[in-house]
């Protein structure tokens, strides 16, 4: 398979991040995310939405995370509960 | 469907909307009245009543409606047309809990072709679910789908899906009967026969999660899955159940041959995506829901030709993987994909740890739990001492369950450090 353009890639890991699918980057630390995870990730997110899990960001997964949608994760994990846990100080 | 982990805890909650479109074609009565419709889709449903307040009403209502533009002093900034529509937040006591925004900027319709702006009543029944404590679901006919699906057809004559319908009952049970329960006329043919059960299921009821007593427990993925002949309950990693009813093993674990009924241990090797699932000699390995490969022998990670285990975990301390049985438990190397010499050694290393556990898992704070009947033993992070309370009860902490009446049927691990005995051992480093 092709590999993905830079900007693909970029949208692909903001997107599953804000959703919940990647965990949020660590501020204190340089992180490298490694395929294996950003791959397991994309399969989570195809298997969500429906879509064939490939593991890659495929033109349909690609138009499927420009589609119109609610601002919450799908996976409501540390991101959601720190999130929730400022609010509410 | 998918629960926040937060319900409301009164049945009648108030809503007002505090802010209209700016520039849509819908007038404030008809964006009032459609808000109307979608709560009342989940209220049908649950028996919860919803009571519009205007602005003489009281200055906080439950479930207070804006129409805004961008960032919004939330943390869902909006962004022009496209994009993100909506979103809500969860029930609980913060004053923004409950509240629901739309995107101003969106082209807000009703009763237009899909393709014509974005429905407004399919997003607010989708975004109520929200503020009544659902999460997405992957269901496809559920309106609780992250994506917007388009319009959903008359207001009046809605009705939510079954897999939203479940969620929400799950949080507030169900409502007095609805004309929707009673049939109209007879269906045209007979109801399709439920799927074939794996041969040597028990027939229903379903266990009581309640009695403890389980075949296996197992951390995967930040899930802890709690396994009972043929039959799972998962608790989500917010400490919610995802269902009190426990699904079956052959219709989550895809392959699973029919005739493995009881999984007696199962656990996910430390920085590996696979999962392992052990019933007698034998074990499979999935890649999430699928089976991957044929059934392996025990022997593959060091045990005895025959051997079977009562427990499995990996040791978050040195990524290697643990396998009790009886009293004794081997150790293998996932890293060098061997077993190590050796083994097996006594349990007793796990200072005050019950013999033949049901099953041990290491949550998602790195402590590591033994499990036995309906009690548990705790062993903070890093430690090979039980904490000095232990064992509780199961119920209460795993299992949304009161706790057991009877004490555990295993003596509470001594306080005192143990006799010295003579050992033949050595240290290493981090152990």
């Amino acid at each position: 398979a092709p590999e993905p353009a830079a900007q693909d890639v970029s949208l692909g890991l903001d997107w599953l991040t804000r959703y919940g699918y990647l965990p949020p980057p660590d501020p204190a630390q340089a992180q490298l995310r490694s395929p294996e995870k950003l791959r397991d990730a994309i399969k989570v997110m195809q298997r969500f939405a429906g879509l064939p899990e490939t593991g890659l960001l495929d033109p349909v997964t690609m138009a499927t995370m420009h589609k119109p949608r609610c601002s919450l994760p799908d996976v409501l994990g540390v991101a959601e509960l720190v999130r929730r846990r400022r609010r509410r100080r | 469907y998918a629960l926040s982990g937060s319900i409301w805890k009164k049945r009648t909650l108030t809503w007002r909307i505090h802010s209209f479109p700016r520039s849509s074609a819908l007038s404030q009565e008809t964006v009032r009245t459609l808000m109307h419709h979608a709560l009342a889709a989940w209220g049908i449903e649950s028996g919860l009543k919803f009571r519009e307040v205007g602005s003489q009403g009281p200055p906080e209502a439950d479930i207070l409606i804006d129409f805004v533009r961008a960032y919004h002093q939330d943390s869902y900034p909006f962004d022009g047309q496209g994009g993100t529509l909506a979103h809500a937040f969860f029930p609980g006591e913060h004053p923004i809990s409950g509240d629901t925004h739309f995107d101003d900027e969106e082209i807000w319709t009703f009763g237009s072709k899909d393709g014509e702006g974005t429905d407004l009543f399919a997003v607010a029944v989708h975004e109520f679910g929200h503020a009544l404590g659902l999460g997405h679901s992957s269901a496809p006919d559920s309106i609780m789908r992250p994506f917007y699906q388009g319009p959903v057809g008359e207001p009046t004559k809605y009705r939510l899906s079954q897999d939203d319908r479940e969620g929400l009952q799950q949080l507030y049970g169900k409502g007095p009967q609805t004309p929707y329960d009673k049939p109209t006329m007879k269906p045209l043919a007979p109801p399709p026969p439920p799927p074939a059960l794996p041969p040597g299921s028990p027939s229903l009821p379903v266990p009581d999660r309640c009695d403890g007593n389980f075949d296996a427990i197992a951390n995967i993925r930040g899930e802890t899955f709690f396994f009972k002949g043929p039959w799972f309950w998962r608790l989500q990693p917010s400490g919610q159940l995802v269902s009190p009813q426990p699904a079956r093993l052959h219709r989550f674990w895809e392959g699973l041959p029919p005739q493995v009924t009881v999984i007696q241990a199962a656990y996910t090797p430390h920085r590996d995506g696979r999962i392992l699932l052990f019933s007698g000699p034998q074990f499979w390995v999935f890649r999430d829901r699928q089976l991957e490969g044929d059934a392996r022998p025990l022997a593959e990670l060091g045990l005895p030709r025959g051997e079977q285990v009562d427990a499995a975990f990996s040791w978050p301390l040195n990524g290697k993987t643990y396998l009790v049985r009886g009293h004794r438990y081997w150790r293998y190397d996932e890293a060098a994909a061997r077993p190590d010499p050796g083994y097996p050694r006594d349990l007793s290393l796990w200072e005050g740890a019950p013999p033949s556990p049901d099953d041990v898992a290491v949550s998602n704070d790195g402590a590591t739990y033994f499990f036995k009947g309906a009690h548990y033993w705790r062993f903070p992070k890093g430690s090979v001492k039980a904490d000095p309370d232990s064992p509780q009860p199961m119920g209460p902490q795993w299992l949304d369950c009161p706790a057991p009446s009877a004490g555990p049927r295993y003596p509470r691990p001594p306080k005192a450090t143990l006799k010295p005995e003579p050992c033949n051992c050595h240290c290493e480093i981090n152990q």
